[in-house]
C-alpha cells in the first residue's frame, strides 16, 4: 500500500465548518490521517491539520457538504472516496450525495420507517454508511447504488452514478478526466462539441433531432446534459448535434495512456463469465473452429474489433464481449452460428462445460388450487406442458413486472405457481425463452372441472338487432315501416311495385327476409325498403343507432404467448 | 412470421388479414377502430378499387373457418399523401366488437420508442419453412435504434426517419412476405400500442438484417384527420 496521504486531496489554506468533528494533536498530517482512519465517533471524511499548532481534527464533512472559508494556517485533507460523484464497480463503496433515482424519484432517508420501512438502517449497517438519503450499495447489489424511494408504490429503486472506472485522479485535479480508454464507453468527461465544432444536443431534448438515447431506455449510460458519449458501442464518444442538418457527429476526445488488462494470470483462465479472459483457445465446446472476429464470414456480426478496441477481439479467441454466461466465437460450421467455449476455471474446478439442458421432469403434485388459484400457496413449479416455471425476483429469461413489489400481497416466492393478477388459474413465467408463461400443473380442489372464462356482460356475438352501426348494412331486425309509416313491401314480391334487383336471390348475403327494412346497397343513410303504397316506390325506415361499443383498446381477452425468440 | 411461435388463438384480437376479393390472403392489416383498418400502401398496389378488398377479423387460422370470423368490404382507401408506406382503410360497415375482434391502441404523436423496447409482430405471412403455417403467429425482439440500425453492416443508411427497425442482430426471427401491413406493437403498462408496420426488409430472418416498419406515431395528425373527414 503507499503513502496513506495518497487516499486524501490535500487544499491549503482552507478551513471547514462542522459540527461533528474530535481535537488531537499530532506531529504531523500522516499521523493525524492515521487518526481520521481510526476515529470511530463518526465516519471521517477528512482532517485539518495546522502546520504551526500541530492540531489535528479529525472531520464528519467535506467541502461537499458544509462551508469553507479561507484559514492561512490550516491544511485540508479530504479523503477522495467522498469527492467522488461516480462509482468503481458495483459502487459498494460509493460515498457520493446523490439521493435520487435513476426515475428522478427522491431517495427515502435511511433512518426512516416511512413511506417503506428499511431492512437496511444506519444502526444494523454502520458501515456502509448509511448517511441521509445518499444513494448506497449496502448489500452489494450488481447493478450498483439503490435506495429506498420516498414513492410509496416504488420500495425501492437504482441511482444513475456514473463509472470511474480509468479516471486517474490528480491530486487537486477535477475528478472528471478529459480523456476516454479504449471507445470511450467509459467517459464521463463534459466535452460537448463534436469533432467539426457543432454544439451538442441535450440527451434530454428531442429538438432538433428525435432519438431514444433517453435515460429510461439507456440507464447508467451517464446521458447527462449535452456532453458526448459512448453508449451505444461506437468507435468513440458522440452526439446528436444542434445543427438540423446532422443529426450525429463524433468528438474528438484524447486517449489516456491504456491499462494493461484486468486480470494477470486470470486472463489464461476464467474467474466468473469469463469477460476478462484473453487466453488463446479458438475451439468451441463441440469443436468447432472458431471464426475470426475480422472476418463477416460464413457469419455477419456486429463485434467488429476496431469498434471494440478493449475486448481484445483477436483473431479467432474465444472471448465474452457481452456478458455472456461464458466465452464464445462465432464459429466456421455455417450452419451453428456461435457456440460457447470450454475454458479451464482459475480456481482450478473442473471447467464449466455449456450442456444441453436436460429437462427435469416434471414434479407430480398432488396439490389443488381453490376458485381461481388467487390464494393458492402450494410449492408447485411446473407448466402442464412440464416447463419449469422461473423464479419471480428473476427477470430472465423473461423481464416482466410481477414482482412482490408490485403484488405484495401474492406471495411471489421462489419460482411457486401463483396467480397475482387473478388470471383464471395459477401460473408463472417459463424458464424456456420462447415462452413466456404458461398455466400450472395443477387441479382445480373440487374436481377438475375446466373453468370456461366467464364472457364479459358487455360482449354479445351476435349484433344487437334493435339499432344499427353506421349506415345499418348488418341490420337483421324487424322493422317493417317506413319513416313516413308506409308498411314495407315484400323483398321477394313484385307489387305493387316491380323491381328486379335487390330480391333474396340477388342479394343472399343481405337478409332480405320478409318486408323487414334493410340496406342491400350500402345507402348511406342507412335501411330503406319498398313500399305497399302504389305511389311511393321506396323509403328509408327509421332505426335508431347504436350506442358506441365499449372496449379497451389494446388489451385482449386471452392473454398473449409472447414468444421472443434471442 | 419465421421462427416464433404459434399465438393462443385471439390473442391479437385487433390483426386483421387483407384478402382478394375471392378470398386470398396477401397481406395483414391492424383494426384501428370498429370501421377503420391500418395497413402498408404496397399492399394496395394491385388496385386503387376498394371491392378489390376484403377485410377478414376474428380469425386465427388462415383458413377463417371459425365461428368468430368477420367479413367486412372495403369502403374506400386512403394511401398516405407524401409516399409513405402507411395507409387507411374505411370497412363498409364497422365490425362488431367481440372477445376476439378488439381494436389496437395507437401511440401519441411522435412518441419516443428508445432502442432495446422489446415489441411483438404477428402475421400469417411465410414461415420459411419453420413450423406453424397458416396459424397466427407470432415473435418478439427488440427495436434497434435507427443510429445503430444505419450503421455500415446493418441496413447501412437505408433506414428513413419515418420508419424504424425491430429484430434480433443475430437474425433467426423476423416478419416475412405476407406479414407486410401487419402490426408491430409494444407493451405500454397493460395494453399494446402499435408503433409500426411491417414495410419492407432485406431477407427475412438474416443475420444483421433487421425488418424495417414504418413508425406509426409520425402519422397520428394524418390518420385523426383522415377518421374524422371521412
Amino acid at each position: 500500500k503507499g503513502d496513506i496521504l495518497d487516499d486524501y486531496l490535500r487544499t491549503d489554506g482552507v478551513w471547514i465548518l462542522t459540527r461533528n468533528k474530535e481535537f488531537y494533536s499530532t506531529n504531523n498530517e500522516k499521523e493525524c490521517a492515521e487518526k481520521c482512519d481510526a476515529e470511530i465517533n463518526f465516519n471521517c471524511r477528512g482532517f485539518l491539520f495546522t502546520k504551526k499548532k500541530l492540531q489535528c481534527l479529525t472531520l464528519a464533512e467535506n467541502t461537499k457538504t458544509t462551508v469553507v472559508f479561507h484559514s492561512e494556517d490550516a491544511v485540508l485533507y479530504e479523503k477522495k472516496i467522498y469527492l467522488l460523484q461516480c462509482k468503481r464497480g458495483i459502487g459498494k463503496d460509493y460515498r457520493g450525495t446523490e439521493a435520487k433515482t435513476w426515475r428522478g424519484i427522491p431517495c427515502q432517508k435511511w433512518a426512516e420507517k416511512s413511506p417503506h420501512n428499511p431492512n437496511f438502517t444506519p444502526e444494523k449497517h454502520p458501515r456502509a454508511e448509511l448517511e441521509e438519503n445518499y444513494c448506497r450499495n449496502p448489500d452489494g447489489d450488481v447493478r450498483g447504488p439503490w435506495c429506498y424511494t420516498t414513492d410509496p408504490a416504488t420500495r425501492f429503486d437504482y441511482c444513475n452514478i456514473p463509472e470511474c472506472e480509468g479516471q486517474v485522479m490528480q491530486t487537486g485535479e477535477d475528478p472528471t478526466v478529459e480523456c476516454m480508454e479504449c471507445n470511450g464507453e467509459d467517459y464521463h468527461g463534459n466535452v460537448s462539441r463534436t469533432e467539426s465544432g457543432l454544439e451538442c444536443q441535450r440527451w434530454d431534448a428531442q429538438e432538433p433531432h428525435m432519438h431514444g438515447y433517453t435515460l429510461k431506455h439507456f440507464p447508467g449510460k451517464d446521458l447527462k446534459m449535452n456532453y458526448c458519449r459512448n453508449p451505444d458501442g461506437e468507435l468513440r464518444p458522440w452526439c446528436f448535434t444542434m445543427s438540423p442538418t446532422k443529426r450525429w457527429e463524433y468528438c474528438n476526445i484524447p486517449r489516456c495512456t491504456m491499462h494493461p488488462p484486468a486480470s494477470g494470470l486470470g486472463s489464461q483462465c476464467i474467474s466468473g463469465n469469463g469477460d476478462d479472459y484473453r487466453g488463446r483457445i479458438a475451439i468451441t465446446a463441440s469443436g468447432n473452429t472458431c471464426q475470426h472476429w475480422n472476418l463477416q464470414f460464413p457469419h455477419k456480426h456486429g463485434w467488429i474489433p476496431d469498434r471494440y478496441p478493449c475486448k481484445n477481439l483477436e483473431e479467432n479467441y474465444c472471448r465474452n464481449p457481452d456478458g455472456e454466461k461464458m466465452p464464445w466465437c462465432y464459429t466456421t460450421n455455417a450452419t451453428a452460428r456461435w457456440e460457447y467455449c470450454t475454458i479451464p476455471s482459475c480456481d482450478g474446478k473442473e471447467p464449466d462445460t455449456p450442456a444441453v439442458d436436460q429437462p427435469e421432469q416434471a414434479q407430480a403434485t398432488e396439490e389443488c388450487y381453490q376458485g381461481n388459484g388467487v390464494s393458492y400457496r402450494g410449492t408447485a413449479s411446473f407448466t402442464i406442458t412440464g416447463k419449469k416455471c422461473q423464479a419471480w425476483n428473476s427477470m430472465s429469461p423473461h423481464r416482466h413486472n410481477k414482482t412482490s413489489e408490485h403484488f405484495p400481497n401474492a406471495d411471489l416466492r421462489q419460482n411457486y405457481c401463483r396467480n397475482p393478477d387473478a388470471d383464471s388459474r395459477p401460473w408463472c413465467y417459463t424458464t424456456d425463452p420462447s415462452v413466456r408463461w404458461e398455466y400450472c400443473n395443477l387441479k382445480r380442489c373440487n374436481g377438475n372441472v375446466q373453468m370456461t372464462l366467464p364472457k364479459p356482460p358487455q360482449t354479445t356475438l351476435e349484433p344487437n338487432p334493435d339499432c344499427i352501426h353506421s349506415n345499418g348494412i348488418d341490420y337483421r331486425g324487424t322493422v317493417a315501416r317506413t319513416a313516413r309509416g308506409r308498411t314495407c313491401q315484400e323483398w321477394s314480391s313484385q307489387t305493387p311495385h316491380k323491381h328486379d334487383y335487390f330480391t333474396p336471390r340477388t342479394h343472399p348475403k343481405s337478409g332480405l327476409e320478409k318486408n323487414y327494412c334493410r340496406n342491400p346497397d350500402g345507402d348511406v343513410n342507412g335501411p330503406w325498403c319498398y313500399t305497399t303504397d302504389p305511389r311511393k316506390a321506396w323509403e328509408y325506415c327509421d332505426i335508431p343507432k347504436c350506442p358506441p361499443t365499449q372496449y379497451e383498446c389494446g388489451k385482449a381477452k386471452t392473454r398473449p404467448k409472447l414468444c421472443a425468440q434471442r | 412470421i419465421v421462427a416464433g411461435c404459434i399465438s393462443h388463438p385471439h390473442s391479437w384480437p385487433w390483426q386483421i388479414s387483407l384478402r382478394t376479393s375471392y378470398g386470398l390472403h396477401f397481406c395483414g392489416g391492424t383494426l384501428i377502430d370498429p370501421q377503420w383498418v391500418l395497413t402498408a400502401s404496397h399492399c394496395l398496389e394491385k388496385s386503387s378499387r376498394p371491392s378489390s378488398y376484403k377485410v377478414y377479423l376474428g380469425l386465427h387460422e388462415e383458413r377463417a373457418l371459425e365461428t368468430s370470423v368477420q367479413k367486412r368490404d372495403v369502403e374506400k382507401l386512403f394511401k398516405e399523401p407524401h409516399r409513405a408506406d402507411i395507409a387507411l382503410l374505411k370497412l363498409r360497415s364497422p365490425a362488431i366488437i367481440t372477445d376476439q375482434v378488439i381494436p389496437v391502441c395507437l401511440p401519441k404523436e411522435n412518441a419516443v420508442l428508445g432502442g432495446r423496447e422489446e415489441c411483438y409482430v404477428t402475421g400469417w405471412g411465410d414461415t420459411k419453412g419453420t413450423p406453424g403455417e397458416g396459424y397466427l403467429k407470432e415473435t418478439g425482439f427488440p427495436v434497434i435504434e435507427n443510429k445503430i440500425c444505419n450503421r455500415p453492416e446493418f441496413l447501412n443508411g437505408r433506414v428513413k426517419k419515418h420508419e424504424l427497425c425491430a429484430g434480433n442482430i443475430h437474425g433467426g426471427t423476423d416478419t416475412c412476405q405476407g406479414d407486410s401491413g401487419g402490426p408491430l406493437v409494444c407493451l405500454d403498462q397493460d395494453r399494446f400500442v402499435q408503433h409500426g408496420v411491417t414495410s419492407w426488409g432485406l431477407g427475412c430472418a438474416q443475420p444483421m438484417k433487421p425488418g424495417v416498419y414504418v413508425r406509426v406515431s409520425n402519422y397520428i395528425p394524418w390518420i385523426k384527420s383522415i377518421m374524422e373527414n371521412n
